[in-house]
């Protein structure tokens, strides 16, 4: 998760 | 549990086929519909010149931005797949760091046109001449090749939405911490790709497709080779300008 921060932003964001 | 009996009924693997079909669909950067009348809005002489005459960085900075752009699609594809949120964070990432570009290659057929070898691209259609100045002569007309050959296998989008399920959820990609949760889910959709074929009374299909997943991947190695070659070469465009996800995927 670290090395892909905003992947894994991403994935948290909700599916609207 | 490795043999769970997880119950794949035809209901269920129904179910599961319906929901990937909606999500490609939901997640798709461009409607068919649009690109079927677009499909022979081509560049023009001036228009082509145009980005023949970019400098080699700035070709590589826009194309770098547009794929985000479709990367960005094929996450939130990811997302509505069912299971997907199911798997750890890390394995989400790890499906995505390499499949993403891949599901991107397989959508690309859909807005390519067979007929002059072009494809969509910042709202016309282009050939490989548009992107002469990216210095990859080689890697763009392998891509054209592969977006020609899924062409030709005239898939529906119910079938590439299932392809691309399948090209994603990859139970050998390394460092996948829970392998066997990513295989049993690869194991329904694969349930589900058969159903959908026998259904269409294409059969045949499965095995090209699946012959389609090593090209896949050497197009994805090759285009990270052409992205460490343009790095050697200009270090600071790569570190400075380019999509923050873009150097997350592929440096």
């Amino acid at each position: 998760k670290e090395k892909h921060k905003i992947l894994h932003r991403l994935l948290q964001n909700s599916t609207s | 549990d490795p043999y769970c009996p997880y119950p794949t009924s035809l209901l269920h693997i129904e179910e599961l086929c319906d929901s990937i079909v909606r999500s490609h669909r939901d997640t798709s950067q461009f409607r068919l519909e649009e690109l079927q009348a677009l499909r022979w809005k081509l560049f023009s002489r001036e228009e082509l010149h145009a980005y023949q005459s970019k400098s080699v960085d700035e070709m590589w900075q826009h194309c770098a931005v547009r794929l985000t752009e479709a990367v960005q699609y094929v996450v939130e594809f990811a997302k509505r797949i069912p299971g997907f949120r199911g798997l750890g964070q890390n394995d989400q990432i790890t499906l995505l760091k390499t499949g993403s570009m891949e599901v991107v290659l397989v959508r690309m057929s859909r807005c390519f046109n067979t007929e002059n070898s072009t494809v969509f691209f910042d709202g016309k259609f282009g050939s490989t001449e548009l992107f002469k100045s990216l210095g990859c002569g080689d890697l763009m007309v392998a891509v054209f090749d592969f977006a020609h050959s899924v062409c030709a296998l005239r898939l529906t989008e119910q079938q590439m939405a299932l392809f691309s399920s399948l090209v994603l959820i990859n139970p050998d990609r390394p460092c996948l911490e829970d392998r066997g949760r990513v295989h049993r889910m690869r194991r329904d959709l694969e349930v589900c790709l058969s159903h959908m074929l026998r259904r269409d009374n294409q059969e045949s299909l499965q095995h090209k497709l699946y012959q389609k997943v090593s090209v896949l991947q050497s197009l994805c190695s090759l285009h990270v080779e052409k992205l460490h070659w343009f790095s050697q070469r200009y270090p600071l465009i790569v570190h400075s300008v380019f999509p923050p996800l873009y150097k997350e995927l592929f440096t």
